[in-house]
């Protein structure tokens, strides 16, 4: 699983 | 996460759960816009596709959750439950919505970070959220009673914005390389849609009277 720090939001 | 992102992601729990309530409790979508309520629909179902595909936190993965089933019931609720269907403002809501969909998707497939499905798909959702409440707005404007929970769902709704904007201004000062344009661009020109709404609510707040927004 890839993880983009922008898109924690919502 | 930062104080500002959770109030932000609370009001607009809160927003959707009002929502809810009135279609739900009272049987009622009058003065609610089916066009804005399917365009979170597509707006919430190609920017969460990531669900499949990465993982946050438990929190992170429950509120899409929460937000994809919540706006797809209210769209299912609106066009197929007899009494909710037979309050909707059908007349009145006459926004051609299918007009902001495609100018969303050519500019997510001009601008965006990097060009793959998921990255213009996640793109077009952040345009399409910024104008997705034009349709509710032109139905306010038309309606000439607005009801309580119609008038505090677009208000929760638009505190949800500014506080959005709140915690962006807080992450690009605490947390380092927090820069991301596309974002806060069609971020600001949502929040800004909200600003004539949230004069005449504030109006009608102070002085105690039904909200009725000028023709």
């Amino acid at each position: 699983l890839n993880k983009s720090y922008k898109k924690d939001e919502l | 996460m930062n104080i500002f992102r959770l109030a932000g992601d609370m009001t607009h729990l809160a927003s959707v759960l009002v929502l809810l309530l009135k279609i739900h409790t009272i049987k009622s979508c009058a003065g609610v816009s089916l066009k804005t309520q399917e365009l979170y629909a597509i707006v919430f179902a190609t920017r969460y596709l990531d669900i499949f595909t990465s993982f946050y936190s438990i929190y992170n993965t429950l509120m899409k959750l929460v937000f994809l089933g919540s706006s797809f019931s209210i769209v299912l609720y609106m066009k197929y439950h007899k009494t909710v269907h037979r309050s909707y403002d059908r007349e009145q809501d006459t926004f051609r919505h299918w007009f902001l969909v495609l100018p969303c998707l050519l500019l997510a497939l001009l601008i965006h970070e990097k060009f793959t499905f998921l990255e213009v798909l996640w793109t077009f959702s952040l345009y399409l959220e910024a104008v997705a409440i034009l349709p509710q707005l032109v139905l306010l404007q038309r309606t000439r009673n607005i009801d309580n929970l119609t008038g505090q769902y677009v208000f929760l709704l638009g505190g949800y914005r500014g506080l959005y904007i709140l915690n962006w201004i807080y992450r690009y000062f605490t947390e380092p390389h927090f820069v991301h344009w596309i974002t806060w661009i069609s971020g600001l020109v949502q929040t800004l849609l909200y600003a004539d709404f949230f004069f005449y609510y504030s109006q009608s707040w102070k002085n105690n009277k039904k909200l009725q927004l000028p023709a």
